[in-house]
């Protein structure tokens, strides 16, 4: 799965998901990342997120929505991703998952939950600093 | 300011956050961005996770889904459970430009992404295929049913419910999902 959060110069934001889901999935299942707020969620006024991992666990917990409430209330964006995570843990300590998230001013961050074999997660930010875009690791809790 | 704008997505995939960024600097808008960006993975079908000719169905079919918001407006458009069509996020921005829904499923999702001119294509591939038919061979093993007859754990289905109910520990089915198998 492949999610994204595009914010413009003037502080619009966009956000976007495409999967092709769970390899062997129950005909008819769908995931998180067509839902608003489980798989992404933007607000210009507030900021944007994306989710990507077990998408039947992430979407009981609308963990985009919820990392753009918390960046709402002035929370930093890295921040934010983890507290969504450990949300998520408390129910399911062993679920795969990790979100990005980035508020109105460009700052960004990134959490996932740490398992055998998934201990960072790797994602790709651009911005006028970087200049190109660049892939970037942060260790999961 | 310095810091906008700004372009982030999830996952090394490279090319997607090229193909967003350079529409940015093209002048493109956000949402243009978040389209060429998630439309770029599909196209190379990032991973087996996006895209076409991954992650098939238990009857070896890929489906896809899409959803695209518009933070300003709040508007958005999505798809799921798409067959036959590759551009799932572009289908999703449809439906927030040609329709007053949200959401669009199945068959009549696709119907619709043929009226809005997208081709009707098969998803499968060589891979996928193999990728199905070795999961056959191994008594369609893992799957995602439980609490079923014949014991799903064991055997492929058909499956019927059974009246008894197991408990069965989170982690065995939690780690069905990983870092090549996800949303």
């Amino acid at each position: 799965t492949i999610g994204m959060i595009v914010i413009g110069q003037t502080g619009s934001i966009a956000a976007g998901t495409s999967t092709n889901g769970a390899n062997h999935k129950i005909q008819g299942r769908v995931g998180d990342s067509p839902i608003a707020g489980a798989g992404a969620y933007a607000d210009s006024t507030a900021g944007g997120a994306a989710a990507t991992g077990d998408g039947d666990i992430m979407m009981r917990f609308l963990p985009s929505y919820q990392a753009v409430e918390y960046m709402r209330t002035g929370m930093d964006p890295t921040v934010a991703c983890q507290k969504v995570i450990s949300r998520i843990q408390k129910y399911h300590p062993y679920f795969f998952g990790a979100v990005i998230c980035a508020n109105m001013s460009g700052s960004y961050g990134a959490a996932c939950n740490k398992l055998p074999g998934f201990t960072q997660f790797h994602f790709m930010v651009s911005n006028p600093t970087l200049r190109q875009p660049s892939e970037q690791i942060v260790d999961c809790i | 300011a310095s810091q906008l704008p700004l372009a982030i997505n999830t996952w090394a995939f490279r090319r997607a956050a090229e193909a967003a960024w350079s529409t940015l600097q093209a002048g493109g808008s956000e949402m243009d961005a978040v389209e060429k960006g998630c439309g770029q993975c599909e196209i190379d079908q990032c991973d087996g996770s996006v895209g076409y000719g991954g992650s098939p169905d238990e009857h070896g079919e890929t489906t896809l889904d899409a959803m695209i918001m518009d933070g300003n407006t709040m508007q958005v458009g999505a798809v799921a459970d798409l067959r036959r069509i590759k551009n799932a996020i572009g289908v999703a921005r449809k439906v927030i430009e040609h329709t007053r829904h949200t959401l669009l499923v199945g068959e009549s999702a696709s119907m619709f992404a043929e009226s809005m001119g997208f081709p009707c294509e098969d998803l499968t591939t060589q891979s996928s295929l193999s990728i199905y038919l070795k999961w056959l061979n191994r008594s369609c093993q893992p799957n995602f049913w439980k609490n079923v007859t014949p014991d799903a754990s064991k055997s492929c289905g058909p499956y019927k419910q059974t009246a008894k109910f197991n408990k069965e520990e989170q982690t065995v089915w939690e780690r069905r999902i990983q870092i090549s198998n996800h949303d």
